[in-house]
């Protein structure tokens, strides 16, 4: 089983064209393994990036030297889905 | 398993074969209304299972729906589900659709992607795509929404298998897409076609692969303001609404490009909740009222059709 730990969801709402080709760049960076969660559409309109623990720093790296502004959606992607495994056994013993 | 769908955990998330019994036990209960289609079979030879709901008659127009055609977006099947129990509840009780089931039938495809979705549940929960083998390359894969016969591999999917949205070696190459393309054009008289993803609350009409707006663009623009804000009535959840392609970007080889293509005019695309803090991993606390608010929504459709038989 593939396991997440360390694993963050990187929010960022460009507010700029070069904000949104900051984001377009980091797609195309294939060995980051980057796992965009709703892709770069517009303006205003968030994107969200699962960022493997690996890449994190470099990933951040890149947006702060580029004055993009970024949230931490999931501080640790694992810890949900941990509790969501927790949440079916509790449910399914119900 | 629980021993009735009375008692089923809608609020929970669930395995494949959990809802395969669910669907079982919904079939055995409701017999001259309830019946199970197998529409063929996926790369890794599981059933591809559609609920059909019918009062009778012979080939009659139909709604058709389905969820989890991307594997991860859990609340999208969990939906489903819950979507099957509230048509039975609504027909028992004479409300709700069950105006709608007196001259239509509702087909209901709660697994569309089950290699994905047992996949989710064994190895890996980000996993989207279908799981066939691409040959020449180590990645596994196609993206079921890339792999439409309408502008296939045009811009807005990718060439690379290794890519979440690879559009495949050719149209219709993956089975659980190639399945429903048979049975639609098998059928021919559905009247309103509804493909349910998560997340970023949205609600797309055709087209993706180009801004050629469609014929009916007005039409379906009107449409679907109302089902927004039926849905928004009940959680204040906010979607917006509009084309693929100018809502939010250009995507070849989508699911209602062909079937509008295939003259369906009422042809949708979900992007059910988040709310803005968990996209896949949304809590099984959510799935209910998810489900609920996006039923009201998918009533405003397929009344719509009702009453404006093409």
């Amino acid at each position: 089983t593939e396991t997440f730990v360390g694993h963050q969801v990187l929010r960022v709402v460009p507010t700029s064209h070069e904000e949104l080709q900051r984001l377009q760049e980091l797609q195309g960076l294939e060995h980051l393994k980057l796992d965009f969660w709703l892709a770069p559409r517009g303006l205003g309109s968030p994107v969200d990036i699962r960022v493997p623990f690996p890449s994190l720093q470099a990933v951040k790296a890149h947006l702060e030297a580029n004055g993009v502004s970024y949230s931490i959606m999931i501080e640790d992607v694992q810890e949900l889905l941990d509790e969501e495994q927790r949440e079916m056994m509790r449910s399914s013993r119900r | 398993l629980p021993l009735s769908t009375s008692t089923f955990n809608y609020e929970a998330y669930h395995t494949l074969d959990e809802i395969y019994a669910f669907m079982d036990m919904l079939v055995a209960e409701n017999p001259n209304l309830v019946s199970k289609l197998e529409i063929g079979r996926s790369t890794e030879n599981r059933p591809l299972y559609v609920l059909k709901f019918s009062t009778g008659g012979s080939n009659r127009p139909a709604v058709w729906i389905d969820t989890g055609i991307h594997s991860r977006e859990w609340v999208t099947q969990a939906s489903g589900v819950w979507f099957a129990k509230k048509i039975v509840e609504d027909h028992a009780n004479k409300e709700g659709v069950a105006s709608i089931l007196d001259t239509m039938d509702i087909f209901l495809e709660i697994v569309t992607n089950p290699d994905g979705f047992a996949y989710t549940h064994s190895t890996n929960r980000m996993w989207r795509k279908t799981r066939s083998k691409n040959s020449g390359s180590i990645c596994v894969g196609v993206d079921p929404n890339r792999n439409w016969d309408a502008g296939f591999g045009g811009s807005g999917a990718s060439g690379n298998p290794c890519t979440e949205t690879y559009h495949g070696p050719y149209p219709n190459s993956e089975p659980e897409v190639k399945s429903i393309v048979d049975f639609v054009k098998a059928h021919g008289n559905i009247k309103a076609f509804v493909s349910i993803h998560s997340y970023s609350q949205l609600l797309l009409y055709p087209y993706g692969y180009t801004t050629t707006p469609v014929p009916d663009q007005q039409e379906l623009h009107e449409l679907s303001a109302k089902a927004v804000a039926a849905l928004s009535s009940l959680y204040g959840t906010n979607y917006e609404y509009g084309s693929i392609i100018t809502t939010i970007y250009k995507a070849s080889g989508a699911t209602v490009d062909w079937t509008y293509n295939q003259g369906i005019k009422y042809s949708f695309t979900f992007e059910l909740r988040d709310t803005g803090r968990y996209g896949f991993l949304l809590p099984a606390t959510q799935i209910v009222p998810t489900a609920e608010e996006t039923w009201l929504a998918l009533k405003v459709i397929m009344e719509h059709a009702r009453d404006n038989m093409y």
